[in-house]
């Protein structure tokens, strides 16, 4: 049958690297997402307007592309996204993947993809969570020994448009302070932790008693339960606008204390200058979002590129365990 | 080894989207989910 992965919004998808796929090799940007676990890139076969804005993959002039002829068809939270299985190499950065599945798409999901700046997804969680019967790449890259250690870790900048970095097989330790805190992982299949609490001027705001939260590359923002989140809205004086966002006095960004996140006993504030984003005409907007249905019947929630920006984080498959470190 | 990927900071769609006045128009259509489920369906285009 074909399988459907409901895959979440792409909204705030931030950070891509290169890849290439196919012999001679065809370059797509994607998203390093450790919020799912498959490869996708689009193909020249497909059929959406989004298709005509991005890089497609052409298997005929690839010398080492495999079909499986299985249709998937990835459902995601902005539209479906419809394709076959292939096998392919799969290079980046030295590393070359022989034969790796991967999904071609034949439409993309939604009319939003359009304003995507990237071509695909290269997914970084767990087994469990990709298509059945394919094995994800980081777990070939293990396989067939291509790296040393059995995790990877991301860096993201602060600032700047570079210097932001994934790294395979080994962690570079200059792009953290102090030690490596390490949280083991409550469920294989999203990066998930269990989180003490949220707390802000040392009184509890969310995740009383204890909660689950994935740390996802492939969201932005700070995503959690509904009632909650609103109640930090209220807190942080933010106001829904027009467009469903909070807005806030771009001030309060040197006033508001840090809320803090406890996980493992251990402390990670986020300032408000995290919490807080500028758009532009100096307009800010909350960096806290709700999330609805699905996951989000129970206390859950996703630490996106907002906390990553500020703590180094090792996701370490041979130990299930996940690092977190203060950012340099 | 260790190998190290650049990444790049680009524009979020959402970033986007307001610029170009859809994003209320999205978030309607599409609110935050993350869910995975599996469902064993055959979809008629394929």
């Amino acid at each position: 049958g074909v399988y459907y992965e409901s895959m979440r919004n792409y909204l705030d998808l931030a950070y891509v690297g290169t890849i290439r796929i196919g012999t001679p090799p065809q370059e797509f940007k994607v998203i390093f997402d450790t919020g799912s676990s498959d490869l996708w890139v689009p193909s020249i076969y497909c059929s959406s307007p989004a298709c005509a804005n991005h890089n497609v993959f052409n298997p005929l002039l690839s010398t080492t592309f495999r079909v499986s002829g299985r249709p998937i068809h990835l459902q995601y939270g902005s539209g479906t996204m419809s394709g076959f299985l292939a096998y392919d190499t799969v290079q980046f950065e030295g590393l070359v993947d022989e034969s790796q599945a991967f999904g071609l798409s034949l439409r993309e999901p939604g009319k939003f993809m359009e304003y995507a700046v990237f071509d695909g997804i290269l997914g970084l969680a767990y087994p469990s969570l990709s298509l059945q019967g394919t094995i994800p790449i980081f777990d070939n890259l293990w396989k067939k020994g291509l790296i040393s250690q059995e995790l990877f870790a991301f860096y993201l900048s602060k600032k700047e448009e570079e210097g932001s970095v994934v790294m395979f097989g080994g962690v570079d330790h200059s792009y953290y302070r102090g030690d490596l805190n390490w949280v083991p992982v409550s469920k294989p299949f999203y990066w998930q932790l269990s989180m003490d609490s949220i707390s802000m001027n040392g009184a509890v705001i969310a995740c009383s008693g204890g909660c689950e939260a994935i740390i996802d590359t492939g969201t932005s923002l700070l995503i959690g339960p509904s009632s909650v989140v609103l109640n930090i809205q209220k807190i942080i004086n933010a106001k829904q606008s027009y467009s469903g966002e909070y807005m806030i006095d771009c001030n309060t960004i040197n006033t508001l204390p840090d809320i803090v996140f406890t996980i493992n006993g251990i402390n990670y504030p986020v300032p408000a200058s995290a919490y807080i984003r500028e758009g532009q005409e100096g307009t800010c907007y909350s960096n806290f979002d709700e999330g609805r249905g699905g996951l989000f019947v129970s206390d859950s929630w996703i630490l996106g590129d907002v906390f990553l920006r500020l703590y180094f984080t090792v996701f370490d498959r041979g130990n299930d365990t996940i690092g977190l470190a203060p950012a340099v | 080894c260790l190998v190290t990927i650049p990444l790049t900071r680009i524009k979020s769609m959402r970033e986007n989207l307001r610029e170009k006045d859809k994003l209320k128009d999205y978030l309607e259509k599409h609110p935050y989910n993350l869910a995975y489920k599996f469902v064993e369906s055959v979809d008629p285009d394929t």
